[in-house]
């Protein structure tokens, strides 16, 4: 069947989510996820770095307020971590 | 400070611009270039000096997608641009994304703004955490005729290569912090039932419905604007906002300032003496607009759109003990004056002051 429109749209806030997150904190690309360790999920730790950095409710979920900063255009240069 | 505090070994440092966006003037590009460079020369005792056809420190170039470098840019918006730490070879080279729309004024992406931001990264910055900051990581725009390099990244440059040769240190602005029991403000208006507090280039937002304040540059939602706004109030009546700098005002129809503006204050019926107003705010259930200039105060008829007779009166002989008034406004039939960091509430039926607290009381400190 095709998508419901509430799932595509999940799935684009997802990717949204992860591709600022890799980009800008050093999220590690899933390479293996059937290897996934156990503990908190990587993205929810690095969604609360993020929300901090920019003083936003640090609640590990992608809320309005912090999809709202995600799409704002931006400097390529990672917030945190090394740039070579 | 970017991990492992790189940094340049010298101060004269060479820069190169390889090649130029299609979407300005060469020479606009390049003014904006060396504005930027002196945004950092200007309090450091860095030099920049250009160099062509050979390699430079800085290495300025227009790049699309992927340009080998590891980090592809993502087409219009989005990534702007970027720029790597002080070293060889790649390092303190910055690249600017061609996709986007460069500008040297509020459209699009200023380049001046954006390559400022890049250089700091050239010379070993990272990005602040401070919304105020040049290294803010998100883009905004700022006049670059009104430009100041913030505080917060003159402290940071400073930290890796020093003060400035000047015999004045220079400072920049800092970003008002909503609980900072020292905070003062420029203006205060309502804005279809939030509260809208002006200080300097920023605008902090009051929602009665949500606890935190919102802090945002006035020219993120109004770039026809200039930072300082000295008044405004709501007429509510008809929907606008009017804001106050100098002897000029705007209005704000909707979510837009209105076309035409900004116009000269003479036009509201004041003497060519009022040089600007200070604070006003419009009494819905009277149509009277009050403005508060040094120790006086005039009154406006909305629906007669002119002075009333008789004025200006003493501040003092109508509203009580509060000396100048920095900002007004009025909400739930109360007028609160500030001054400095006091607020007086007062009421307008009782003709007395009821309450005097703290200017920051509306941020839930």
């Amino acid at each position: 069947f095709p998508m419901t429109p509430e799932a595509e749209d999940e799935g684009k806030t997802l990717r949204l989510v992860e591709s600022y997150l890799q980009n800008f904190y050093n999220l590690q690309r899933d390479r293996q996820p059937h290897l996934r360790h156990h503990g908190e999920n990587p993205l929810a730790a690095k969604l609360k770095e993020m929300q901090a950095f920019f003083g936003l409710q640090v609640t590990g979920k992608p809320d309005l307020n912090t999809l709202e900063v995600m799409k704002k255009p931006r400097c390529g240069v990672p917030d945190v971590g090394r740039y070579v | 400070f970017t991990a492992g505090n790189p940094k340049w070994k010298r101060n004269n440092l060479t820069y190169r611009i390889l090649n130029y966006t299609p979407k300005m003037r060469q020479a606009d590009v390049e003014e904006a270039i060396q504005k930027a460079l002196s945004v950092w020369s200007n309090v450091t005792p860095l030099t920049f000096q250009k160099v062509e056809n050979k390699e430079a420190d800085i290495m300025i170039s227009f790049a699309y997608r992927d340009h080998r470098d590891n980090s592809p840019f993502d087409g219009p918006n989005g990534q702007l641009a970027h720029a790597f730490q002080p070293g060889e070879g790649i390092g303190g080279d910055v690249h600017l994304d061609d996709e986007e729309f460069w500008t040297k004024d509020g459209r699009g992406y200023n380049l001046f703004i954006v390559a400022a931001h890049e250089l700091g990264h050239s010379l070993g910055l990272s990005h602040s955490n401070d919304p105020g900051a040049l290294m803010y990581p998100t883009y905004s725009y700022t006049d670059p005729k009104e430009f100041l390099l913030p505080q917060d990244d003159i402290n940071g440059i400073q930290a890796i290569y020093g003060k400035s040769n000047a015999a004045v240190q220079p400072t920049g602005p800092t970003t008002p912090q909503a609980c900072d029991p020292n905070l003062t403000f420029d203006a205060i208006t309502t804005l279809r039932g939030e509260i809208i507090f002006f200080k300097d280039r920023y605008m902090l937002r009051k929602h009665p419905e949500r606890a935190e304040t919102e802090l945002n540059f006035i020219s993120l939602l109004w770039p026809k604007l200039p930072s300082g706004i000295q008044a405004a109030y709501e007429n509510i009546e008809r929907d606008e906002v009017l804001f106050f700098k100098e002897s000029k005002y705007w209005v704000l129809r909707g979510y837009d300032i209105a076309p035409g503006y900004p116009k000269p204050i003479y036009h509201l019926g004041f003497p060519k003496t009022v040089k600007r107003v200070n604070a006003a705010y419009s009494d819905e259930t009277t149509g009277k607009t009050y403005f508060f200039i040094a120790d006086r105060y005039w009154r406006y008829d909305e629906n007669k759109k002119s002075m009333d007779h008789g004025y200006p009166k003493k501040i003092a002989s109508n509203f009580g003990k509060i000396g100048r008034v920095d900002a007004v406004f009025q909400k739930d039939g109360y007028v609160y004056f500030f001054h400095g960091t006091t607020q007086f509430q007062f009421d307008p039926r009782a003709k007395r002051i009821v309450k005097k607290t703290r200017s920051i009381s509306w941020f839930n400190c």
